[in-house]
């Protein structure tokens, strides 16, 4: 039997807006921990890991470990449905083909039943080891997203350079070049427009930008995103959900022949 | 040019 009750169901419908355009059918793992997916993109360029700990959620019964496939463009159909302020519940009977959505408006006076069939996925799980990152990026999302937005309109792939100077963007097209460069900014009155970075080595890589401009649609989970960059290894790009668990994407660089 | 490294060039099936 499973039944998680999240009473800030918008978190939810925003998951699912962040993911669905990156990944189609992936299958959602519930354990005693918390409720999690981790899923690659149809080219395994990119991968994406959710986490969504049991301690955020008003009420949280997972009898057995359980893994419900789903198409995640159906899911966000049904979540699109619920209210902002609705709280949402996700109940799924043990050894049922079926996962139902429940939402509930805040006085309780209107009650929703979604019931979705499950899907068989045999999908793939990356052991991905924690890392020490070369260099670290915390800043705006809004402006990590206008950027990747802006560059994509000049060029396809897009140069990440941390120097001590601070953080660089570059890409170059047919009509032309672009470079942003962000500084460490810490002397804002709020915490969440400052720009920090943390560097042990200076680090350059590339990326393909439709990847990054898919990440940004993870932008309403989280005021600040954080960008981690290592020479060897994909870059982790990760929107943390207030007191709950995070959206984390992990693309792989170009690598220079 | 440069290739596009997939996730498989980093991190192993578990």
């Amino acid at each position: 039997m499973l039944e998680l009750r999240l009473v800030q169901g918008s978190l939810l419908k925003k998951v699912l807006e962040a993911i669905k355009e990156l990944v189609t059918d992936a299958n959602f793992d519930c354990s005693a921990t918390g409720f999690s997916l981790q899923a690659m993109d149809s080219s395994h360029v990119a991968l994406v890991a959710l986490l969504l700990r049991s301690e955020g959620f008003e009420h949280y019964r997972c009898d057995r470990n359980l893994s419900m496939g789903m198409n995640l463009g159906n899911v966000s159909k049904m979540l699109r449905c619920a209210g902002s302020d609705d709280i949402i519940t996700i109940k799924a009977d043990d050894g049922s083909d079926t996962v139902t959505f429940m939402f509930e408006s805040p006085n309780q006076d209107k009650i929703a039943d979604f019931e979705m069939k499950l899907m068989d996925i045999d999908s793939e799980h990356l052991g991905i080891p924690d890392a020490e990152y070369q260099a670290i990026v915390r800043m705006p999302s809004g402006e990590f997203a206008r950027i990747c937005k802006d560059l994509s309109s000049i060029g396809d792939t897009v140069i990440i350079s941390v120097t001590k100077e601070g953080v660089k963007f570059s890409t170059a097209g047919d009509i032309g070049t672009a470079n942003i460069v962000c500084r460490q900014n810490k002397t804002v009155d709020k915490p969440e427009e400052a720009t920090v970075i943390e560097m042990q080595e200076p680090v350059s890589l590339t990326f393909a930008l439709r990847y990054l401009n898919s990440f940004t649609k993870a932008t309403p989970l989280s005021e600040t995103v954080s960008i981690s960059l290592s020479s060897d290894l994909p870059v982790v790009v990760e929107y943390k959900i207030a007191d709950m668990g995070y959206v984390r994407y992990y693309l792989a660089p170009k690598i220079e022949e | 040019g440069s290739l596009q490294g997939t996730m498989y060039n980093f991190y192993e099936n578990c």
